[in-house]
């Protein structure tokens, strides 16, 4: 199964 | 202080349709460089970066950074005011507690006025960085629009699948499975149907299928859409506007562990 990432993953905060 | 004057409200009408449903409540970052804004929903999946640069307007003139931090539900009752065709200006002063909006008829001499109030949004600035994607499709938007709602009535996800030349758009359900196949199109004649697959290397992920239909309100502000693709990455859609000026949807997407 595949799992829905957020986009706190791929970005960083700024 | 900022007044922004576009020569058509469509424009911001259309922006503000496209991105209400994801997100509720934003600042319009303005600036001498124009007004930008950006946002994610809920849920931290998916992310709207929306840029109308100053050139989009004229004239424009925003001395000092003003945030206008504006609720997008009374934004658009205020915006359905106004008429396709009308003639729009903003107005803020520096530190302001309300948002103008003046609507004039180029026919008539009619004029409308309105002010939006402001609230304080505290909202996380994400950091996106640039990134050469591995595939970037462009394609007719209303095309996009049609397979994203098409797809999402047989499943939650579609897997988009780009090689040479062609990107697939495949699904399983559990009524069954569906799978649109696109390839590299281009016509004189009806240059708004070209599809445009550029890619350095096979990509190949999964999205769910409720944000890109919502991405695709905005298939009435350009012709055309690009998808910008790397494998673990997030998907960007754009749809450019005039001027260089763009709405960007990001979606992070769904992978196995």
């Amino acid at each position: 199964a595949k799992n829905q990432k957020t986009l706190a993953a791929f970005f960083t905060k700024k | 202080m900022l007044e922004a004057r576009l020569e058509q409200a469509s424009i911001l009408k259309k922006v503000v349709d496209a991105i209400k449903d994801l997100v509720q409540d934003c600042n319009f970052d303005c600036n001498d460089s124009g007004i930008a804004l950006q946002a994610m929903d809920n849920s931290h999946v998916a992310l709207v970066s929306m840029m109308l640069k100053s050139d989009t307007f004229s004239p424009f003139r925003c001395d000092r950074n003003i945030a206008l931090g504006i609720n997008l539900n009374s934004f658009q009752k205020v915006l359905r005011c106004a008429q396709n065709e009308d003639i729009l200006t903003l107005k803020a002063d520096d530190s302001p507690d309300v948002v103008s909006l003046v609507f004039e008829s180029s026919e008539q001499d009619r004029i409308s006025e309105y002010d939006i109030k402001l609230m304080d949004i505290d909202q996380e600035h994400l950091g996106i960085p640039d990134t050469e994607y591995a595939a970037t499709i462009t394609m007719p938007s209303g095309e996009f629009q049609r397979i994203c709602r098409d797809l999402s009535a047989l499943s939650e996800s579609v897997a988009i699948e780009a090689e040479k030349n062609a990107v697939k758009f495949v699904c399983n359900g559990d009524i069954g499975n569906g799978a649109i196949s696109l390839r590299n199109h281009s016509s004189v004649e009806k240059p708004e149907q070209n599809v445009n697959i550029e890619l350095s290397e096979p990509v190949a992920l999964t999205f769910s299928l409720k944000y890109l239909v919502n991405f695709c309100k905005a298939s009435g502000l350009s012709g055309s859409v690009k998808l910008c693709l790397s494998n673990e990455v997030p998907l960007l859609v754009e749809y450019e506007l005039a001027s260089n000026s763009y709405l960007r949807f990001y979606l992070a997407p769904k992978i196995g562990d």
